[in-house]
């Protein structure tokens, strides 16, 4: 089973065995590079000695019998330096967070500690809802007490101006100079009774 | 830290390899061309393995650039001392991202929250006073068509 | 595989981030 070791992918930008893999054929491809350079220098020498009776194709054989052994050794050597990088360096350990994750040490929520929390949230929009309406109403109703107090203010005022017109014409107690005045024209009328008889 | 490890690493597999690939071993696979020539055979060996170092560390170096391992490993070496107190397995990535992202959304819902608390609670006050006002109010013209009442009823 | 690796690795490390951006522009429009 593959280890993707995607935390360390998240970490590096690249998987740590492609790493790997890269250098390991980088350093494969130079093995085999310089061992055909090797092989041809020699051939070139080998042309300059006209009577030497190595053939090329000797040579081709020492040189698979060397880069056979140089290449077993490479590979072990490879696999023990890609076990050690593999854990040592371009691992991540098990109890090690990354700072972008950070976030889930502070904050485990679980899917219902979420539902709860967003549930509360939108229960607080209702009620903020609710409560700007409500403050809407109560501002409107205060504008309207506004207007109608003014208008009870004003009646009030004008029985305060009826009553201010009776006492500048000396009639302080409006209901006793009624009295007054309707004791008055009764007497009036007696007398105007009284004034008609002695007349006839 | 990392990168040193690295570098030790690389130049302990470079040693052994060149170790392995002893001039012995290359002169007795080339022991023809050896016993013609035992001077050349030697500098031919001895460029090869120089080449093959080089060749090793200038890809290695490339490698390093390319992927910036040298920042890397030392922020790398920094985050696990700062995790070194930890005792249980850190969070990983469940593979089901909408799960994975709740808990990067959840420190803003809880700002979020508060602030909504904070907003509601000055709201209710505000309203909590307007009703005051208003209840103030209706009392207010009670009183006042009671007045009007009275006077008006006097007149009568 | 390594690709996939890469890509799934790059988004979790990327998407929380722009979705948060996206989720905080959503709050902070809300409280305006």
């Amino acid at each position: 089973s593959v280890n993707p070791m995607a935390y360390e992918a998240q970490f590096f930008g690249f998987t740590p065995q492609t790493c790997m893999l890269r250098i390991y054929i980088a350093f494969q491809d130079y093995l085999f590079e310089m061992m055909l350079v090797v092989e041809s220098v020699i051939l070139k020498k080998l042309d300059g000695l006209p009577n030497s009776k190595i053939s090329a194709f000797q040579i081709r054989k020492s040189t698979e019998k060397f880069l056979l052994f140089m290449k077993e050794r490479f590979d072990q050597l490879f696999s023990k330096m890609e076990e050690v990088l593999l854990q040592l360096v371009l691992s991540i350990p098990p109890k090690v967070l990354l700072p972008e994750d950070k976030v889930h040490e502070q904050y485990p929520y679980s899917k219902e500690q979420f539902q709860a929390l967003q549930g509360e949230i939108h229960q607080l929009q209702q009620q903020y809802r609710a409560e700007a309406s409500a403050g809407q109403a109560l501002r409107a109703e205060l504008e309207e007490q506004k207007a109608v107090q003014a208008e009870l203010e004003k009646v009030l005022q004008w029985f305060d101006g009826l009553e201010n017109i009776c006492r500048e014409h000396g009639t302080g107690n409006f209901k006793e100079s009624f009295a007054f005045l309707t004791q008055n024209s009764k007497k009036l009328q007696d007398v105007l009774k009284d004034v008609e008889e002695k007349s006839r | 830290g990392r990168a040193q490890v690295f570098a030790a690493v690389v130049d302990t597999f470079l040693e052994k390899l060149v170790a392995a690939g002893s001039y012995q071993r290359f002169a007795n696979c080339y022991r023809c061309f050896y016993k013609l020539q035992p001077e050349v055979t030697r500098s031919i060996y001895d460029q090869f393995i120089s080449q093959l170092q080089t060749s090793v560390k200038e890809e290695i170096q490339e490698v390093k650039d390319e992927g910036n391992l040298d920042m890397l490993f030392n922020s790398l070496d920094k985050i696990v001392e700062e995790a070194k107190n930890q005792e249980e397995p850190a969070w990983r990535p469940s593979g089901v991202p909408e799960e994975d992202v709740r808990s990067a959304v959840v420190p803003y819902l809880l700002k979020h929250r508060s602030y909504l608390q904070k907003v509601l609670k000055e709201k209710e006050e505000e309203n909590q006073k307007a009703a005051e006002s208003v209840l103030a109010g209706r009392k207010r013209i009670a009183e006042l068509q009671q007045l009007i009442q009275a006077r008006k009823q006097a007149w009568q | 595989l390594d690709e996939l690796i890469v890509e799934t690795a790059t988004k979790r490390k990327q998407c929380p981030k722009k979705i948060l951006m996206h989720a905080i522009q959503t709050m902070k429009g809300e409280q305006e």
